[in-house]
């Protein structure tokens, strides 16, 4: 819904990381995972 | 002069063994000569090239097949034993001694060529050549031998240092996403507290702003 | 039953070509045999342990050393060529020879040890032992020889397979390297961002409660 998509869109950046919340390399790798090459 | 060497059990004389040495130049083709020994006498003949083309033609082969068949008769000796066989049948005085070599086939055999050989007079120069000539071949060969073994000892210590390499290379590369993973978690992380920091600061100035606007 | 076979040239006689086959078990010190042949005569002899013990004795030479230099005087051959002699001589009939070997040194030579050696009554059966023993040798050293050259060629072709992958492995290393920054760098630039827009709207909050405080 509009309101979930509001509240990801504040809580986690476009590659699904959090920008609150701290990494681990399991998260971290995942995140680099999701990362394509779009520059 | 290529030579070579080896010890022949004629079929005429099973029991017995002989030692043949071949010799020709460049190529078998153009002619070779031959010494048979017994150990105590020793014969000697040579085969031209023109003698070659006419057993070829004889036979009606491809003059190039018969010199292949010459080879692996007279030179390949062990490697092609069974498949050729000698006959060798000496006069009284041992003074002329006939050789002849045939092709063994299933249903019989034929004769490739044949050639009277003449008695050496001195035969101890023959055994001194021929065993000269072996240990020529066993110096050559030993030297090569151990040139072989200092090459594979060589090759492989090179293999086992690029086989240690390639595991370092393997490791080092583990280290390296290991290390950068933890580089990045550290900085990435530094960010985030930064971003909690600034949303309290912003919570807290918007609420500042609700409770002054209520005031007024 | 170890054998070795050499060329010596005596010193008593430099124009002749002799053939040495020495033969013994597991240690040379235990004991050795002789055959000695010019080609066309053979000899034969042997050595017991007892007498390798006495002549060591007489020459007041450590037991283990003399065996030593009966192993460079009598099995290495060419390799120790010049520092050994040899003289042979024979009775008129050939049936006794007398054969010494002697170490060459600076100021002369002493004699290392001699034998009679007997006369072999079919010097061709010996000939044709010492050839056969050749061939065998010449054909285990070809087999070795093909072996060692089929292993280095497996040995090299390994190595180059080792070094492909450790070249591999390098890129791979340098890729994995750049691909983690290029992502960490995207990641990280978005955490930038959300920290310059909050500041930005911190800033504007701070700005509008300034405002809001003059106003009242």
């Amino acid at each position: 819904s509009p309101d979930t998509k509001e509240h990801f869109a504040r809580e986690y950046d476009c590659y699904g990381d959090s920008y609150t919340a701290d990494t681990d390399v399991a998260q971290l790798k995942e995140v680099f995972s999701r990362v394509t090459d779009n520059k | 002069m290529e030579k070579i060497l080896n010890r022949i059990c004629p079929v005429s004389d099973p029991e017995a063994v002989y030692f043949l040495q071949v010799s020709w130049e460049k190529d078998l083709g153009a002619g070779f000569g031959i010494i048979l020994t017994d150990g105590g006498c020793a014969w000697t003949g040579t085969v031209s090239e023109t003698e070659i083309s006419r057993e070829a033609a004889d036979m009606e082969m491809n003059r190039e097949k018969y010199v292949e068949e010459l080879k692996k008769a007279l030179i390949l000796g062990e490697e092609s034993a069974g498949k050729y066989n000698f006959a060798i049948s000496r006069d009284e005085e041992n003074a002329l001694c006939h050789f002849s070599y045939e092709r063994n086939l299933k249903d019989g055999s034929f004769q490739l060529g044949s050639l009277k050989l003449q008695k050496v007079s001195h035969p101890a120069d023959v055994v001194k050549e021929l065993l000269s000539h072996c240990l020529d071949c066993l110096g050559r060969l030993q030297v090569e031998n151990e040139h072989l073994q200092k090459e594979n000892e060589r090759l492989f210590s090179d293999w086992s240092d690029v086989e240690k390499r390639l595991e370092k290379c393997v490791e080092a590369k583990e280290e390296l996403e290991a290390d950068l993973y933890n580089r990045f978690i550290l900085v990435l992380n530094e960010k985030k507290a930064k971003i909690r920091n600034l949303q309290k600061l912003l919570n807290e100035a918007k609420e500042s702003a609700a409770d002054t606007k209520c005031t007024r």
